[in-house]
């Protein structure tokens, strides 16, 4: 599926 | 981490002392919207579901275990202590939360990274943030004078991202591959929202005068 973003922030 | 994202947490982290410090020393919450503070403690909850199985780093980690603490010890106080919850303005703080609520979560559906739980719920909690503060802001205008610490909080929140759009700026520049559209645009129209109060912060500050809030 799509990549989703890394979701490194707060 | 950039020196953006940085200081927009740690600004983001000042407003929620600031609230705690105005809770604790006078022991109200007079002026403080208990809708906002219920809605950023969804935004918290379910943004960081992935707290136990990505871990990121030890600062990520800490300083979202804070963020959640802190944003239920206030939604708790502000229900249950004996001597704030009585300062709380309940006729004050009639925005219906309940629609954003329902918006963001429509909104999660439609528009997302990836049609996953984690995903959906991230970009909820993304949109959730972004009108989180309108109860907040009604409540100000409704009761006209605005304590200090209440506007000091207004504004570093809003300020903090603020700090994050140039963060993502940054981020894009040194990574054109980077692209946050959902956080990017959400975290527009957030920090749009607090134009006006911005507006007469400044003047407030300038003129030395108290935040005042035209009805």
């Amino acid at each position: 599926g799509a990549r989703s973003s890394p979701k490194d922030e707060l | 981490m950039n020196i953006f994202r940085f200081l927009g947490d740690m600004t983001h982290l000042i407003s929620i002392l600031i609230l705690l410090l105005k809770i604790y020393a006078t022991k109200s919450c007079s002026g403080i919207s208990l809708k906002t503070q219920e809605l950023y403690a969804l935004v918290f909850l379910t943004r960081y579901l992935d707290l136990f199985t990505d871990f990121i780093s030890v600062y990520n980690t800490v300083m979202k275990l804070v963020f959640i603490a802190s944003s239920l010890a206030i939604v708790w106080c502000m229900r249950n202590h004996p001597l704030v919850r009585r300062s709380y303005d309940k006729q004050l703080d009639t925005f219906r939360h309940y629609f954003l609520l329902l918006a963001s979560f429509l909104l999660a559906l439609l528009l997302h990274e990836k049609f996953a739980f984690q995903e959906v719920l991230w970009a909820f909690s993304i949109y959730l943030e972004a009108v989180a503060i309108l109860p907040q802001l009604v409540l100000l205008q409704r009761s006209g004078n605005v304590d200090n610490l209440t506007g000091q909080y207004v504004f570093f929140l809003g300020a903090y991202r603020a700090l994050y759009i140039f963060n993502w700026i940054y981020r894009y520049f040194i990574d054109p591959h980077f692209t946050r559209w959902i956080a990017c645009v959400s975290g527009l129209v957030q920090t749009a929202l607090y134009a006006d109060f911005f507006y007469y912060y400044f003047i407030s500050w300038k003129n030395n005068a108290k935040l005042q809030l035209p009805a």
